[in-house]
């Protein structure tokens, strides 16, 4: 493990840190790590969001930062972008939505270890890391960097999504990172036309998994069209179960 | 740009090879890559299937082969394994389920040249590579070392999924790869109960991205319980839009 920058042990000292992961892409990582960070924030707590998929990022989008640029405080340090009470940086800030970031891991965590030491965080409660999809170069990187964080799980019922979570879960308890619990989203379809329900992706995957790893379901999240609509056009939905978890972290 | 390996070039030449990717995680690459492969071995096409998502692996659980090994030729050499007339190889035919890869850059590429160079492929009309999410080391040595290869971008209908899924086709543009155009996955939902449909992850998004790209939608797949159940239980089921892409490819 490379020895803390001193400046960065400085800065989160103290600091909750929580990242939020999965394994695999497309289960709601960056709508849950949103909207959890816009309902800590709106309960008064000092919260920073560090969007670390670097290649897939999302949250400029998801709270409707496309066009904001973080403001440049020297040439060795920058503001993180705020909104909805809550500091934060990604890729999306400093390129394009639609530009690629074609880099090799080392670059990739060059780019972290900027975002985590020359952006002015300033005081932070908790320090919430949306994790990319995998259990490469970047999850492995954060977990090293920071011991005492914790992990929250996000999946989606089925069993494809619930294994490959739980390899970011077993990954977790390799370099000892307590797990606080597991998100299910996308748990079922109410239809809109008639009310009844539809578990398109199954169910009972979530539970066995948090039986295993021994971590409590912090929460279910419905498919939801308003959510999937909010994180299209940059206004967070707090849908309520994100609510009820930020009692649980 | 690496120099290619003489025995590489020689078992690829005159093969049609064809990236399955999409930028964006759960989106359903894995899940076309598995059913076009299958449709193409299905009217007697000879097919090889390569998983390139090392991380998150999930090619084994689709085609019901959890628990199946490649035979071991020599050691330098492998012999994929077949299914449905498909030949294939994947991380997960070496690893439990749940077994993190916890790797850095190197070694995924280290893994991906041995799946093309140390597995004794035979004969192949074409060459399906199911490539992971963003546009990191992989992808790009995939495209590096195929410069004749074509990329067929899956995306789901939503605009998060849709800018990601730029990136990866923006990425070929860069590397003068030719993309063969765009599978829309989950385009709306039929409820089991009333019939009606529901555009859960909406629509549009797919239009711009095929004109902005100045390639066609080749195929429009359904949200569909049976297909997600078909994944968790390896039994691909052959979404009939699959079928009329096999025709286009
Ligand atoms: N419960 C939900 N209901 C409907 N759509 C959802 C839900 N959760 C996430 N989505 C949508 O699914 C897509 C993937 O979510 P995202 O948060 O980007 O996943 P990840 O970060 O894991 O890749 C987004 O378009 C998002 O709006
Ligand atoms: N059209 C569909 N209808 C229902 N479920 C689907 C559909 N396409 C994919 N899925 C399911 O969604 C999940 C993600 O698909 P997958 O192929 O693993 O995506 P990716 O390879 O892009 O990560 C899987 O559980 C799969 O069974
Ligand atoms: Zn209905």
């Amino acid at each position: 493990v490379e020895p803390l920058k001193l400046g960065m042990s400085d800065v989160f000292a103290g600091v909750k840190i929580l990242a939020i992961g999965s394994g695999k892409g497309g289960v709601g990582k960056s709508t849950v790590s949103a909207n959890l960070a816009v309902a800590l924030a709106a309960e008064g707590v000092k919260v920073g969001l560090l969007d670390a998929d670097i290649y897939g990022f999302s949250i400029p989008r998801i709270l409707g930062l496309l066009d904001v640029q973080p403001t440049v405080l020297d040439e060795n340090t920058l503001l993180p972008i705020q909104a909805y009470g809550v500091k934060l940086i990604s890729m999306g800030n400093f390129l394009q939505e639609d530009t690629p970031v074609i880099w090799r891991g080392p670059l990739l965590i060059k780019m972290i270890e900027q975002f985590l030491n020359d952006v002015d965080w300033g005081e932070l409660d908790y320090f919430l890391i949306d994790l990319p999809p995998g259990t490469g170069d970047v999850p492995l990187t954060i977990m090293q960097k920071f011991p005492e964080s914790r992990l929250l799980l996000v999946t989606t019922p089925q069993e494809t999504s619930v294994h490959v979570a739980s390899r970011t879960a077993h990954m977790a308890q390799k370099t000892n990172i307590r797990i606080t619990g597991i998100i299910e989203n996308m748990a079922y379809f109410v239809c809109p036309h008639c009310g009844e329900r539809t578990e398109i992706f199954g169910h009972g995957g979530t539970e066995r998994m948090a039986s295993e790893l021994g971590v409590p379901i912090l929460g279910r999240i419905p498919i939801e069209v308003s959510l999937r609509e909010g994180g299209d056009i940059g206004r967070p939905v707090l849908a309520t179960a994100p609510q009820s978890t930020s009692a649980q972290v």
